[in-house]
């Protein structure tokens, strides 16, 4: 913990959430930006897996990403406990985090692909699609 | 649509990702879809048999479904779309978490010759079925060509069984599935519920003798499947018999460990 103390300029800068590196993560420079949906299209056809994938040609993945800063007033979709997160977090800005930029309406999406055996599988993955995304 | 595409990629990572970015995105994404490596590359005609151009299908209602359109009509029902033959894929397709379909592994005829009976015989390997999935329904779909060589209005009984045991020296025992009346004019897809028998391979995969199919005159006659029109694994690419499984995931899934 303290040293991760060591990296933070100042109170109030710790992010949303724990980010953590990811495959994903290119995009490096600080969002300052308020917390909102960002669209993230994963093209198949760019992974080389047209022969394989039927359908679709991708994948539309999308992301949540933002700053969810006190007050929440202008924050679309805060719900009631990020309210108090947002509170607590000015209380006891190392020990609580501040609220999460998160989704919050997601959705399925379906794949269809051949597998070794030249069987085709169609699959519906639950809660894959980020409809909506806000400060929880 | 070309312009949805266009703004799809537009909206494309930003940059071109190097290898090693490149293989780590390739494994995440190979992870939600909870395969331990890319299935190896496959032939394009592939694409055109049968159950993949049937599966596209079960694929584009369900996605219109997702998108929150209205349920079109273009599930491929190609004959006698009574309510007495609404197949069982419309009512546990939006059900289903998963839809799988098997390619016909081997199919036996019998020597016409030395056998009064005639059939044929149908495999399929369900030992590639996800953990944690349930079977909600099964069915067997096969084609059925017109045959101008039969009297039109003869009516030929279809049924298929489960082969439950087979002997060396005598008739195997088989188990009644489902049958079905057809018209040598008539053209199209017959399908044959067999729900209980895909459970009970699921259960017993060594149980798993396939599907033994007959032919049969109401007077009781046999008859050749081949000659009768229905088409068999050395058929058109496009009509060949496949079997399509409809999964709906248990209540406790089975998560990928990473």
């Amino acid at each position: 913990a303290a040293n991760r103390r060591k990296g933070r300029k100042k109170y109030g800068e710790r992010p949303s959430c724990e980010r953590l590196p990811g495959t994903f993560g290119y995009n490096g420079r600080e969002q300052t930006q308020v917390c909102k949906r960002h669209d993230l299209y994963v093209s198949f056809r760019e992974l080389d897996w047209q022969d394989w994938i039927i359908a679709p040609e991708g994948y539309e993945a999308f992301y949540c990403d933002g700053d969810c800063s006190f007050p929440l007033g202008s924050h679309m979709n805060a719900s009631n406990h990020a309210i108090v997160q947002a509170l607590v977090h000015l209380m006891k800005p190392d020990a609580v985090p501040k609220p999460c930029c998160a989704p919050t309406k997601l959705s399925a999406t379906s794949v269809l692909y051949f597998d070794d055996k030249y069987n085709v599988i169609l699959k519906k993955y639950r809660n894959m699609v980020a409809k909506s995304c806000g400060c929880q | 649509n070309g312009s949805l595409m266009n703004q799809h990629h537009s909206n494309f990572i930003h940059r071109r990702l190097n290898s090693r970015e490149r293989r780590e995105m390739q494994k995440e994404i190979l992870s939600i879809l909870g395969l331990s490596r890319r299935p190896r590359p496959l032939l394009s005609f592939k694409r055109s048999a049968s159950a993949p151009v049937f599966m596209l299908d079960l694929y584009r209602t369900m996605a219109s479904e997702e998108t929150g359109r209205v349920r079109g009509a273009s599930l491929p029902f190609h004959m006698l779309p009574s309510a007495h033959h609404r197949p069982l894929e419309e009512s546990f397709l939006s059900q289903a978490d998963t839809i799988m379909s098997f390619v016909n592994g081997v199919e036996q005829t019998e020597d016409t010759f030395h056998h009064k009976t005639q059939w044929k015989e149908f495999k399929f390997d369900l030992t590639r079925i996800p953990r944690g999935e349930m079977v909600t329904a099964a069915e067997f779909r096969i084609y059925k060509t017109s045959n101008e060589s039969f009297p039109g209005n003869l009516t030929l009984h279809v049924t298929v069984y489960q082969v439950l045991q087979e002997f060396h020296d005598r008739e195997p025992h088989l188990l009644l599935l489902d049958s079905q009346e057809m018209w040598p004019m008539e053209e199209g897809w017959l399908e044959f519920d067999i729900t209980a028998t895909s459970n009970d391979w699921l259960m017993n995969p060594h149980y798993n003798l396939g599907l033994r199919l007959f032919v049969e005159t109401e007077g009781g006659g046999s008859v050749d499947p081949g000659s009768a029109g229905l088409v068999g694994r050395r058929g058109p690419r496009t009509k060949r018999p496949f079997m399509v499984t409809f999964f709906r995931a248990s209540q406790a899934p089975v998560r990928t460990i990473r």
